[in-house]
């Protein structure tokens, strides 16, 4: 998962992870 | 066209020949994500991991996710009947899995696993252990080595003084996790030789 190109989109799981995305939140 | 994606992070190593090349890895990526959101909260709860900068946050987890996983995960690989779990529940012996195409990366797991099981941590000390495996101050990218560098001495001084309070009389378990560290950075390269493979066929 180093992932350096982004191929597994890993960066973008790992950012919104981090941010914590709200609408995938259960209520 | 290989057939197989023989990574206890997926399901199965099982893969559809129906499906396009788009389809597998959006597949594999809908079973690993989760993997690596508990990897990123778990990074949240490091004490002084959030005072780092955003841009440091994101790559140290970039780079450590895999290294992390492989900590995390090190049950799946059962070193006495020599299995692996895959996350779909079901056990495939090394030598299927070798059939499917899995090479020297499965037998480095294997060999990893067995002897960070064989140490004994209980769940706070392997919670530390892989702190301080995230938290790399010699991680490509980061802008703010210092920061990063002072946490990384932080953990690794609290897991000495946790593993030296836990085992008085086993001095040598705190040298012989730090050396795990070189040791999953070559798992991390090999598998990223795999992963590139695997894009490119």
């Amino acid at each position: 998962f180093s992932d350096p190109a982004n191929n597994l989109g890993l960066e973008d799981i790992i950012r919104k992870a981090l941010m914590g995305n709200l609408e995938e939140r259960p209520e | 066209n290989r057939m197989h994606l023989v990574c206890p992070m997926n399901t199965s190593p099982h893969v559809d020949p129906q499906k396009s090349g788009h389809e597998v890895w959006e597949e594999f990526s809908h079973s690993f994500t989760p993997a690596v959101r508990e990897v990123v909260e778990f990074a949240k709860k490091i004490p002084g991991f959030r005072d780092l900068t955003q841009h440091d946050q994101v790559s140290l987890l970039k780079a450590g996710t895999f290294e992390v996983l492989v900590v995390r995960f090190a049950s799946l690989f059962d070193v006495t009947d020599r299995t692996v779990t895959f996350l779909g529940g079901k056990k495939y012996s090394v030598d299927t899995l070798r059939a499917m195409g899995a090479g020297d990366l499965l037998n480095s797991m294997f060999d990893f696993s067995e002897k960070l099981i064989n140490l004994g941590l209980c769940e706070e000390e392997m919670s530390l252990f892989t702190a301080v495996v995230l938290v790399s101050a010699d991680r490509s990218g980061i802008e703010n080595v210092n920061s990063v560098e002072a946490l990384q001495e932080t953990l690794i001084r609290a897991l000495r003084s946790l593993i030296t309070k836990n085992h008085p009389n086993e001095s040598a378990i705190f040298t012989k996790l730090l050396l795990k560290l070189p040791d999953l950075r070559s798992l991390n390269n090999m598998h990223s030789e795999e992963l590139l493979a695997f894009k490119v066929h």
